[in-house]
């Protein structure tokens, strides 16, 4: 068997601006997480090591570099399974983690649940020993950037609507995960 | 959205997704990310797969566990990566991003949208890509 890791840093329009970084960004973390393979280390570990170096990367928008809610603060989701077992793990809405992934795998490592979310897994976190990292780590300025022209942007439609006296629902969130 | 899958010299079959979300997005809305058949899939019996893309769509074709069935079908990584983002355009009218490990070391990766960051390293070649159709390849 020929020890494989494959991995992506998303799928959407991503600006030339950001094309070296993201570019450089997967070679690095599938590197990170072959070296384990090759090394003797399982499947589960090379996807979370994999994994882990993309949320270190602010170029990406997992982790460090997380996109901003309405309400302006970072709210992130996660993942982890294997193959053999079925077993999983994953965390939802979970708020100050540097790495997601990593407390993932504590879900599936540590508890007989698949998922927590928001306070619950933040709970969970501290419960393990998880660091608590400030927001404002994990915020870089093109994520500022973009929820204040996509709050702008919202605010133009709700301006439309209120000019026409339509009570509707205001399109809150646009584009890919 | 990032994500990982891998193949082990004992078999094993895994993946991973992590993700900060959508900008801007409605607070406490979960996209496919950490949702076992959306955001991912993985079984030794037949390989695995991590998504990208828009959540909700991805959630509601089971974009992961879709591809599972197609390999299990007999096609290979590739065919079900792309007839499976095909659904989903065709379905739901939304576009994303797979990486596909079947669990003989076959890769397969598909999406619909304007790009995807990815790379694969197997037996010391490193692949990469950013555009359709673009693959680049270094000795590791």
């Amino acid at each position: 068997i020929t020890p494989t890791i494959l991995v992506h840093g998303g799928a959407w329009g991503i600006p030339d601006t950001l094309a070296e970084a993201s570019v450089e960004g997967v070679k690095a973390a599938v590197k990170v997480g072959y070296e384990v393979l090759v090394n003797g280390g399982s499947a589960v570990d090379a996807v979370e090591r994999a994994v882990r170096s993309l949320e270190d990367n602010p170029a990406f928008d997992a982790g460090h570099g997380s996109v901003l809610n309405s309400l302006k603060q970072v709210e992130m989701d996660a993942v982890i399974m294997e193959g053999d077992h079925l077993n999983a793990g994953a965390v939802a809405c979970v708020q100050n983690i540097a790495n997601p992934v990593s407390l993932a795998r504590l879900v599936m490592d540590k508890t007989d649940h698949v998922l927590l979310v928001g306070r619950g897994a933040n709970m969970f976190a501290t419960e393990m020993g998880v660091p608590s990292v400030p927001m404002e780590t994990l915020v870089t300025p093109n994520a500022v950037k973009e929820w204040e022209e996509m709050m702008a942007y919202n605010q133009t439609i709700r301006s439309c609507f209120k000019n026409r006296n339509i009570d509707e629902a205001v399109p809150v969130q646009t584009g890919h995960d | 959205t990032v994500g990982a899958v891998a193949l082990d010299s004992k078999g094993n079959v895994a993946f991973a997704t992590s993700t900060g979300g959508i900008t801007a997005k409605r607070p406490g809305r979960v996209g496919d990310s950490p949702l076992i058949g959306s955001g991912g899939y993985c079984d030794n019996r037949v390989g695995a797969v991590s998504t990208t893309g828009h959540g909700e769509a991805i959630i509601k074709v089971c974009l992961a566990k879709h591809i599972m069935q197609y390999m299990e079908q007999g096609y290979t990584a590739q065919e079900a990566s792309d007839k499976a983002i095909q659904y989903m355009t065709d379905r739901v009218q939304s576009s994303g991003g797979v990486i596909t490990l079947k669990n003989n070391g076959e890769i397969g990766l598909s999406f619909s949208t304007e790009r995807m960051a990815w790379a694969s390293l197997q037996s010391n070649t490193l692949n990469y890509g950013l555009n359709p159709d673009e693959k680049c390849s270094e000795k590791f």
